[in-house]
């Protein structure tokens, strides 16, 4: 959070913008279902803050180390949930809201944490750590336990306590696949916005969870920040650069190499050398300690994506750098020709802006169409997941998955809130839809994955979170919870199909397109009263969209206007997913674009599916 | 089998504005279920009174699926208990077809969440 909060475009110090303009969301309330918090972090200080919102309803429960005096203007409530446990299970915790497990401080610290000066990891990531609503409350509900287990049980009381306490924001960094908390909606109807992290199964398809229409569910994305770090060869004048958290400044001489992967190197042979490592398929299946116990004194490993550097983090002082697979080669090449070759490892440095293509979609983060719900798209949008340094216990450390993104989301809901008190949580999603962005800098935003490719709306929804654009949404789709309700149909009823494809969801999906389908949508005008608005569309290849009427009139008594989308295809298509968008332009600023993903099926038999 | 496990039951909108009221009503169906309200008490775990009604309990299977078969009559089953036995392993309930369960009532075993 030293830099993903800018990253974000939420500048402190600017005097116009949504932080400012929202107050750095004093006033409003985020409810944290994790592990519980670290009171005494600085980031938890509550100086210059005003009293408890007085909708609060909720308590400070005390507990083992964590006494009510621990709760403050900052963390204004906390509550445990142990019930369910067994003596085992509470080995090495706290009964109490105490986090000894750090993720839920972490999270914490990245939704609400307070401005903490001089923040580094052994002077990398260097800066200012802050939650995305600096002055937003935090209600703390610890619902997971020691390695991470979080009871669907306890979860539940946590919402439901949530509720009675009267949060404005619920965030939720946990889930189990094929598993969906169908409960938020109660917290939804009491004008909760709930915010999920979508998953770490990806970059394979079909893997988002959380999907549930009524959530925010959040995909994780890189910033531009990396950590390069020089490798040079004792027979070579050229260097090489990969990535680590490689933090000791003495210049020191490895030999080098074994090679192998961390699990195949014969581990005897590791001793006093650096080890080049095929990495596994996915580097977050990293775990450099067999190497290190048997006396490696490095470890470099071919990666194809840089972004869960806190892998390594447990190397310590010990270089752990990951490269792409080209240096790697050339490193097995000198080495291969010099059995004697020497290897230098410099600490890293911290590289911002510029000079990083950013942000692309974190490998890890789950990627869509649900398999529970495919005619809802998922994720609905992307923030800053991949290697976040946050609070800690009383430190700051890195950690990278959509755990780390989401608490960004809730952070940015939460500003939403105070600047739009009124808003549904329909209303809040549709804007984080409708105005995230999907290039930088004329580029179109990247996912890695095997291979990287251009993102499309499974891996990132509506795009990467634009707090700025937010603030203004033009347009918006709204849904009265009674329509969620509609949903709890039979599936071989065609009223339950009408019911889930014109949901009045900010994304269109449609996992069968085997005959002309039209979807239902209506738009709310929150912007000037008077605007006209055009359809915009990009149509699918081989998709043909027509959108009637395509241009919508709003007035001071006109808010609200429907349109029809109608799909067909063009060709004979079967099988995989095509992409679009639809979007409403008012000629100015607003551009109130849904994403749109279609799968065409032109055989019924399921084997061409 | 005798052996306990958690279990969440889910009874969709609460009935009453007191939320001790709600509880009470969660004891009193646990009570006809286990044929004793110390049993009753000893079993629930937590209580959901505020946004939603229901509670978790440490439950035999024959008990949940008594608990199954009396909110049976209200609505159906969600699809982790419709015709499946509840020790069913997680995986099957990836193959059905799954239904929005705002206003479903539905008994099943707790399951365990990991943090992403």
């Amino acid at each position: 959070t030293t830099h993903s909060q800018d990253f974000l475009g939420l500048d402190y110090t600017k005097p116009t913008g949504l932080l400012h303009d929202a107050k750095y969301g004093d006033g409003v309330i985020i409810g944290i279902i994790d592990t519980g918090i670290w009171p005494e972090s600085a980031s938890f200080s509550d100086d210059g803050l005003g009293p408890v919102p007085s909708k609060w309803k909720g308590t400070c429960q005390t507990g083992q180390e964590f006494s009510s005096n621990q709760c403050n203007r900052k963390i204004i409530g906390a509550r445990w949930y142990d019930k369910h446990l067994t003596p085992k299970d509470l080995e090495g915790e706290y009964r109490s809201a105490r986090d000894a497990n750090s993720h839920g401080t972490h999270v914490a610290s990245t939704a609400a944490g307070a401005l903490v000066p001089n923040v580094s990891f052994h002077g990398l990531a260097a800066g200012y750590a802050r939650g995305a609503a600096p002055h937003a409350r935090l209600a703390v509900y610890k619902a997971c336990w020691g390695q991470g287990d979080c009871s669907e049980a306890a979860v539940m009381q946590a919402i439901d306590d949530a509720i009675h306490d009267g949060v404005d924001v619920l965030s939720l960094s946990l889930g189990l696949p094929s598993s969906e908390y169908y409960t938020s909606l109660h917290a939804v109807n009491n004008g909760i916005a709930v915010v999920f992290a979508a998953g770490n199964d990806g970059p394979a398809p079909r893997t988002v969870t959380n999907a549930s229409p009524w959530v925010i569910s959040v995909a994780s994305a890189t910033m531009d920040r990396a950590f390069p770090t020089v490798i040079t060869l004792s027979n070579s004048t050229s260097n090489f650069v990969g990535q680590s958290l490689f933090y000791d400044t003495d210049d020191k001489n490895y030999n080098c190499c074994l090679f192998g992967t961390p699990e195949t190197s014969n581990v005897t042979l590791a001793a006093g050398k650096i080890v080049l490592c095929n990495s596994p398929s996915s580097v977050s299946l990293i775990s450099p300690t067999i190497l290190p116990e048997a006396g490696a004194k490095g470890i470099i490993f071919a990666a194809y994506a840089f972004d869960i550097l806190d892998a390594v983090e447990s190397c310590g002082s010990m270089p752990c750098v990951l490269v792409d697979f080209e240096v790697a080669q050339q490193i097995k090449q000198s080495a291969d020709e010099n059995t004697a070759l020497l290897v230098k490892v410099t600490a890293a440095q911290t590289w911002i802006g510029g000079e990083v293509l950013a942000p692309k979609i974190s490998a890890f983060s789950s990627r869509g169409p649900s398999p529970l719900y495919p005619e809802f798209l998922k994720p609905d949008i992307a923030a800053p997941g991949s290697n976040i340094l946050a609070a800690v216990k009383d430190s700051y450390k890195f950690k990278s998955g959509t755990s780390m993104a989401c608490p960004h989301v809730s952070g940015v809901v939460a500003l939403l809130k105070a600047l739009h008190p009124d808003w549904s949580p329909a209303i809040i999603k549709s804007a984080l839809v409708t105005t995230a962005s999907n290039e930088k800098y004329g580029l179109p935003i990247l996912a890695d994955g095997l291979p990287q490719k251009i993102a499309d709306p499974f891996d990132y929804g509506g795009g990467f979170i634009n707090p700025n654009r937010l603030v203004d949404p033009g347009l918006a789709y709204d849904v009265d919870p009674k329509d969620y309700i509609a949903l709890d149909c039979d599936s071989a009823n065609s009223s339950c199909e009408s019911a889930y494809k014109n949901l009045n969801l900010p994304s269109i999906a449609i996992p069968n397109l085997k005959q002309p389908t039209t979807v239902l949508r209506t738009v709310t005008n929150v912007g000037q009263a008077d605007a006209v608005y055009k359809a915009v569309v990009q149509s699918p290849p081989g998709v043909q969209i027509l959108v009637e009427p395509s241009i919508l009139q709003f007035s001071l008594s006109k808010k609200k206007q429907s349109f029809k989308v109608t799909f067909s295809m063009t060709h004979k298509f079967q099988g995989g997913y095509l992409f679009g968008s639809l979007a409403w332009c008012d000629g100015g600023a607003h551009y109130v674009r849904i994403p749109i993903a279609v799968r065409p099926v032109h055989s019924s038999s399921s084997s061409f599916h | 089998s005798t052996t306990k496990k958690l279990y969440v039951v889910y009874l969709g909108d609460k009935q009453h504005e007191d939320p001790e009221q709600t509880t009470a009503s969660h004891h009193d169906m646990l009570t006809t279920i286990l044929g004793s309200k110390e049993e009753a008490h000893d079993s629930i775990i937590y209580s959901y009174k505020h946004g939603f009604s229901g509670f978790a309990a440490m439950l035999t299977e024959s008990q949940a699926q008594d608990i199954a078969g009396s909110i049976n009559g209200a609505a159906e089953l969600t699809p982790t208990t419709r015709g499946v036995d509840l020790t069913t392993p997680a995986c099957f309930t990836a193959s059905i077809s799954i239904h929005y369960a705002a206003s479903y009532l539905s008994i099943k075993p707790s399951s365990v969440h990991r943090l992403h």
